[in-house]
């Protein structure tokens, strides 16, 4: 573990911790859409059941294990949230990325590029490259509005940032360990390619306190 | 030289 990578994963938790009080404000608004992406939120259930199916049988650290374990409560109680609590809240018009081609091709990749072609693998890989591609809906809905609430975006930060600072933590294990692995690599550098723009308008428009809105 | 993959990110 370094400091990158722990970092790294608090920015993630913070994520989530920001999506969840996002939910519980949006709905003291009552009738408001949230403008969090069900489908997004759904993708991301998947990565983490997909990914952690090793839970049990791989044990690295009481730290690990414990991320994970919250990683799939907290994604599959932000699914039950959205799905049945507070359904009112979420705008199915505005949510209308085509995410099973996402999911069909992380499948088929998972397939054909994989460490070993075994079921775990290729879950495991499956699972790599969904979240590499998970936040195109809530991306997709950002540019569909034009425009996103504060909150909505501190969210994209923190895992934009959490992304960003893998890729760091990755640079900092090659020199240090010999770290190596590729599949992770290249689809991590694919996932934080696609915060570049949100993170130029973050960084321009967002801490100068200005709104939040598309050119 | 090839490493296995460790597995021990989240």
């Amino acid at each position: 573990m370094n400091l990158f990578r722990l970092v790294a994963d608090l920015m993630h938790l913070v994520s989530i911790f920001i999506l969840l009080l996002k939910m519980q404000k949006t709905r003291s608004v009552a009738g408001r859409c949230s403008r969090i992406s069900f489908k997004t939120q759904a993708l991301y259930a998947t990565v983490f059941l997909t990914r952690y199916t090793d839970l049990f049988a791989n044990f690295q650290s009481l730290y690990n294990t414990t991320m994970k374990v919250f990683f799939i409560a907290s994604s599959l109680y932000i699914v039950f949230l959205m799905k049945f609590k507070f359904k009112a809240t979420n705008d199915p018009r505005l949510d209308t990325f085509k995410a099973q081609y996402v999911v069909g091709g992380a499948a088929a990749l998972a397939l054909i590029v994989n460490y070993a072609f075994t079921v775990q693998e290729v879950l495991w890989t499956f699972s790599i490259y969904l979240e590499a591609v998970a936040i195109l809906p809530q991306l997709f809905m950002l540019t569909k509005t034009g425009e996103a609430e504060v909150i909505t975006t501190h969210y994209l930060f923190a895992l934009g940032t959490y992304r960003g600072l893998y890729l760091v933590n990755w640079i900092y294990r090659y020199w240090t360990e010999y770290y190596v692995d590729w599949i992770v690599w290249i689809a991590g550098a694919v996932q934080t390619g696609l915060y570049c723009d949100f993170f130029y308008i973050y960084f321009t428009k967002v801490l100068k306190g200005a709104k939040f809105e598309l050119p | 030289p090839r490493q296995r993959i460790k597995k021990d990110e989240l």
